[in-house]
């Protein structure tokens, strides 16, 4: 099935909630 | 739980700045209550949830990750001015859980659990072949490092005997083979020239702590200790203490014997 305009999914991509950003670095 | 009521959590993200306002609350209270080590520093927000709690005010449960600082806890250095130990350094990381209440606009923690985990020696090996590993304390090295700088340094120090109260860290150096060790001293009773036996000598009523770093070069034709120590201004004594009771023993002070002899070489 193809969206079509104005469907919810086309919003495009949803930044996720977690987790947050590396503020350092990671080990 | 009353039906309707849903989960009974709010999400948020991590990067919200109300979750931020939280996790630095909660990495705050870390600080304020860390007994050895270094000072914590926030560095990533895993996982928040928002509870409702009744009857009143909302519980933050907050998985955040933290980094060690160069700053010991003892030491009064604003966080805002304490570095992050870096990579090369060989990284520690925190990760810890906290449940935090707020109601009336005031915050408290509930819970704080917090494990450290050092970054793997491969880690560290594979972009920096040459950087210092961290060691156990109780490696022969490290022992006989701190021993030997803390005598240099009460040597040099022609007052006050200082006692060693924690090894904080440790490392193997490859090139020149060498032994780095950071530890935290205390001022004693004693003077420098009458200590016989350490044991003996107790932590002052008014703390008084250093933080030291010491380098033990093993060279073939002996060993060269340079160490330097950071006196932090005294800590009063705490207000339910006697005042004119005699000075409390500390047994929290690990007693260090004296080194059998005077080091090879040493440099202050």
């Amino acid at each position: 099935k193809v969206g079509q305009p104005g469907d919810a999914g086309a919003a495009g991509p949803v930044a996720p909630l977690c987790p947050g950003r590396v503020r350092y670095f990671k080990i | 739980a009353p039906q309707g009521a849903g989960l009974g959590f709010r999400e948020l993200a991590c990067d919200d700045p109300e979750t931020e306002h939280v996790a630095l609350i909660a990495v705050d209270y870390l600080n304020k209550h860390l007994l050895q080590g270094f000072r914590q520093i926030l560095n990533q927000i895993d996982k928040v949830k928002v509870w409702s709690r009744r009857p009143f005010g909302e519980v933050y449960e907050l998985e955040i990750d933290t980094l060690e600082t160069t700053c010991h806890a003892l030491d009064p250095t604003p966080l805002a001015n304490c570095s992050v130990r870096q990579q090369a350094e060989h990284a520690v990381e925190g990760d810890c859980d906290f449940h935090i209440l707020k109601q009336d606009g005031q915050f408290r923690v509930l819970h704080a659990q917090c494990h450290s985990t050092p970054d793997s020696a491969e880690d560290v090996r594979k972009f920096c072949p040459r950087c210092p590993i961290l060691i156990r304390f109780n490696d022969t090295n490290v022992v006989h490092t701190v021993k030997t700088a803390l005598a240099a340094f009460n040597a040099q120090n022609n007052g006050t005997y200082f006692k060693l109260v924690e090894i904080s860290r440790a490392q193997n150096v490859p090139f020149p083979v060498s032994t780095l060790v950071e530890f935290v001293i205390a001022a004693t009773d004693c003077t420098g020239q009458e200590v016989t036996d350490p044991a003996k000598c107790n932590l002052l009523a008014e703390k008084q702590y250093g933080f030291c770093k010491a380098t033990l070069i093993h060279r073939l034709g002996g060993e060269e200790v340079s160490v330097a120590c950071k006196l932090f201004q005294t800590q009063p004594q705490p207000a339910n203490a006697n005042p004119a009771g005699p000075a409390p023993t500390v047994g929290q002070a690990a007693p260090v014997a004296p080194p059998a002899g005077p080091p090879e070489s040493v440099v202050v």
